[in-house]
């Protein structure tokens, strides 16, 4: 089975979809084959990696109500070894829907798990290694659902006084998730994003964080950089549309730390 | 009844919760009642009035339950003629919770009515005169409901490439719930936010709203301003914490556009 990452923090505008298309692609361009779930109905991780809204016939709201495969939904974009299950405004109407189900917090995990078998390339070995789970800003049915199905949770935090105010929340919900869930699911990482080392606030939230949660805190922090808000409108990850760029390499750098860190678990 | 305008936007991190605390806080020094109902499970409009967690005894979850009225929830703030309605985390229980009752829609919308008659100040004139409600990133169950229960719907907007995607989105929802749920709801107006006229991206977006919406884009555009984040960190809005900045201004600015578009309803 692929190692399963959700990207995930209720707060708004913290950086999970920048994080999952940039991240998704600098582990593509290291050589792992990488698929994206675009779970939030916004569709902006499918929009930020240039899929139109004509090509998503199938999405990742089908997943949850069991109509398709994730074989079936994974559509390649133009990144190598990068592919992604986009999503629909209908994904919002799944929340109403499988409330009413008893089983509804493990429909993603049951996707992921039925397509491992036949999810294999013509030389037999898996078609994707890291599956990374793009969540909405919010900690109900598809954020659950995505943690459910989860290794572990990747976590984008903004040096922001309300970003940390919304941390423990987080870190209760990934508790309860573990206890009822999926007793496998852990913290991969936080990456602090956006930041801006001449903004005191950012300066001493960023402090505040590591003190709170250690070495959970990657050493790399991904910086305040237009380059990186800019890329999504030319429907290119930043580090296609601007390799040289500040954010580029730290994504590239946040990669390889991610990488080193797998090899702990 | 007073004049309900919901400040809403799926789009995670675009100012709602700062537009809610700062244009209330203006609308209260020009002589307005506000109160402010903080429907985000996250609870930062209340922590960002200094609404520490110990006093959120009676909550907006209370109101979506019919435990509680409008006035018993109501708690004053430091700031002059502004009340509050907290959040406490169990909000995000409301929605699977809710979703399974037949009038699910509509529970704001009776607790504010419910409190009209009561709601009336000991000279007979109302108690509020304007209610904000801060909603959550989403347009599931808690913005359906705020909609419902209002007559208009203000849109923070910053000038990002996500955040423009998800305008189209919005404004169908608006109009689903003028037409199946609530007759009088209208657009108050957009306020572009964090606007930062040396960014291109910034001034292209800016530009791309203004043909698409029109008028209804306020004159006034709130700066990107650090000394609002750094307010909610004293538990003070920002025209609290320093009156004279730019991002101060801006919202005093904003509130005087609002209330005279507010005479055209
Ligand atoms: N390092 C950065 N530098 C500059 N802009 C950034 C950076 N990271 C993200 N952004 C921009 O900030 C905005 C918020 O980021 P993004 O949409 O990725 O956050 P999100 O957490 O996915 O939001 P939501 O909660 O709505 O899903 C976007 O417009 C994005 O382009
Ligand atoms: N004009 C501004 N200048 C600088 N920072 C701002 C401005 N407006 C908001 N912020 C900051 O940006 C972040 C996002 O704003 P805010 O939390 O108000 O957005 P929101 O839409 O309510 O987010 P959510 O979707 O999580 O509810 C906050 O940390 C806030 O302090
Ligand atoms: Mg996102
Ligand atoms: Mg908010």
């Amino acid at each position: 089975r692929p190692r399963v990452l959700s990207v995930a923090n209720q707060k708004g505008g913290v950086g999970k979809t920048t994080t999952t298309i940039n991240l998704g692609t600098a582990l593509a361009a290291t050589g792992e084959r990488v698929l994206i779930i675009d779970l939030d109905p916004q569709g902006n991780a499918s929009t930020g990696l240039g899929i139109n809204r004509a090509a998503r016939r199938i999405s990742s709201y089908d997943l949850l109500i069991g109509r398709s495969s994730l074989v079936q939904a994974a559509v390649a974009t133009d990144v190598p070894n990068l592919s992604i299950v986009p999503s629909t405004p209908d994904l919002a109407g799944a929340e109403p829907e499988l409330y009413a189900t008893d089983d509804w917090a493990h429909r993603l995990d049951r996707s992921i798990d039925a397509t491992i078998t036949p999810g294999l390339g013509s030389d037999g070995s898996p078609l994707f290694t890291y599956i990374l789970i793009d969540c909405p800003p919010s900690l109900s049915l598809l954020t659950i659902n995505a943690m459910a199905a989860s290794d572990a949770v990747l976590v984008p935090l903004q040096c922001e006084f309300f970003a940390l105010e919304g941390l423990s929340q987080l870190m209760k919900t990934v508790d309860q998730v573990r206890e009822t869930l999926n007793p496998r699911l852990a913290i991969q990482g936080v990456v602090l994003t956006m930041f801006d080392k001449r903004n005191n606030l950012a300066v001493q939230v960023a402090a505040d964080v590591r003190a709170y949660l250690g070495d959970k805190v990657y050493d790399t922090a991904i910086p305040r950089n237009v380059r990186i808000s800019e890329a999504p409108s030319f429907g290119q990850p930043a580090i296609i549309y601007d390799y040289k760029c500040a954010g580029s390499e730290a994504y590239l750098r946040l990669a390889g730390e991610v990488l080193r860190r797998e090899k702990t678990f």
